[in-house]
């Protein structure tokens, strides 16, 4: 079992190795990854040993090979379907972002052309049955039927607190299995379903040190 | 100079000797902060050298005292006040989350108390000379007034992408000492004005992982 904190800086590890990539670099050594990253070089060479051999210590890291090893971990080329539960201010926003931002000019950003939202979810009967750039808006209690049509593997929370668990629990039950939660509330899921929460107030706390 | 990538991790010690502090622990190890936060004590360690002092190592830090030292470093016991720019979906989602969510129930979430959202700015002119829940919504050409009327030390920009470096420019010329950026842009400001970029495809990719 790898620990989930590895598996979330993965990411950050590919965005460095692409960039080294486009640099044309050959080999990278654990040290310019850890630059990159922010991290010492003896815990980039840790989280790389629980993926198994990425490529000679000596001198460093291939970095044709680590990108692809990378991709083939985190399934870049894999169509992964994504599901929003919540089409509120933020849904909108995530929804927005996700669907209009892999056309942005800048390869950095913009989201992985493999993770496609392929639909929302709601409880307003103003917006349910309504579409956002080709989107469908099912009602919430559609969740487990749509999650199955549309193979959804990841679930996007977007609701007010009080209905998160809730939510949380119809997708475990319909196989979801992994959810990125926005709702302040930790969620009780099965330990097969993998939950990430993200807080926009952790960076706003590390941005306050500079405010000397 | 303490590297960013360092200070970004800051309140997430802070929330592990918080939790600490919950459990009544005198003591507290760098491995125990280390498994609570996923990094090797050695990083836990080098981390803290930025800071001087924190503790005796042969038996760990005091929690008390680690709390307190952290809370000083994130300045928590500060009001610092925070301009938002851009009040469109994401814009009107961070501040119904910073304005209202400190009333959650969970000390784990919630907004820190002293991080109050005091202005808002946009271009809409629906939306200008309005207020939400008491905070005023301003044009954005009034940024520089307002920013000195109000103090205002961090700026979150919520704008589209092709305005994101306009707004960071006024921003600079302004005063504003951090930003917390959510357009895909990479920002063009002068060293001494430090931006963090937040980007939430990381999680998503980050979530493959677990769709096997
Ligand atoms: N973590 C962060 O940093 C952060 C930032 C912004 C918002 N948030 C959180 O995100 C959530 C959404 O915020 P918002 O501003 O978009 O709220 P909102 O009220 O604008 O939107 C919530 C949407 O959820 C829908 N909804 C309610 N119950 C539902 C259910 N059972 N199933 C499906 N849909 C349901 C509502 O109809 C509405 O459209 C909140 O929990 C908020 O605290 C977190
Ligand atoms: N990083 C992420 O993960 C993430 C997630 C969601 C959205 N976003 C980004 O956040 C930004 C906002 O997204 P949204 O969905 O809220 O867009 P939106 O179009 O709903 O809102 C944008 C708002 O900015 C205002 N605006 C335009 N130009 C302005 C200017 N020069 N000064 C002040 N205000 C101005 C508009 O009037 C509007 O109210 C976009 O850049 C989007 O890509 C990023």
């Amino acid at each position: 079992r790898i620990p989930d904190v590895v598996v979330r800086r993965m990411p950050l590890y590919l965005r460095a190795v692409e960039d080294f990539a486009r640099r044309e670099h050959e080999v990278v050594s654990s040290q310019e990854l850890g630059d990159w990253t922010g991290l010492t070089p003896a815990q980039v060479r840790k989280d790389f040993t629980f993926f198994g051999e990425f490529g000679k210590q000596g001198i460093g890291y291939n970095v044709k090979f680590l990108r692809q090893q990378l991709r083939e971990i985190l399934r870049i080329s894999e169509n992964v379907h994504v599901g929003l539960v919540g089409f509120g201010n933020l849904g909108r926003a995530l929804a927005h972002y996700l669907i209009d931002s892999h056309v942005t000019d800048n390869p950095e950003f913009g989201s992985p052309d493999k993770l496609r939202v392929t639909a929302a979810f709601d409880v307003d009967e103003s917006i349910v049955g309504t579409d956002y750039r080709g989107m469908p808006i099912f009602h919430v209690d559609r969740l487990s039927e749509i999650v199955h049509e549309h193979g959804i593997k990841i679930i996007v929370i977007a609701v007010p607190a009080r209905h998160a668990q809730a939510v949380a629990t119809k997708c475990a039950e319909a196989g979801v299995k992994a959810i990125l939660n926005f709702a302040p509330v930790t969620l009780n899921v099965p330990d097969e379903v993998k939950v990430h929460h993200t807080d926009l107030t952790l960076e706003l706390q590390s941005l306050a040190f500079y405010t000397a």
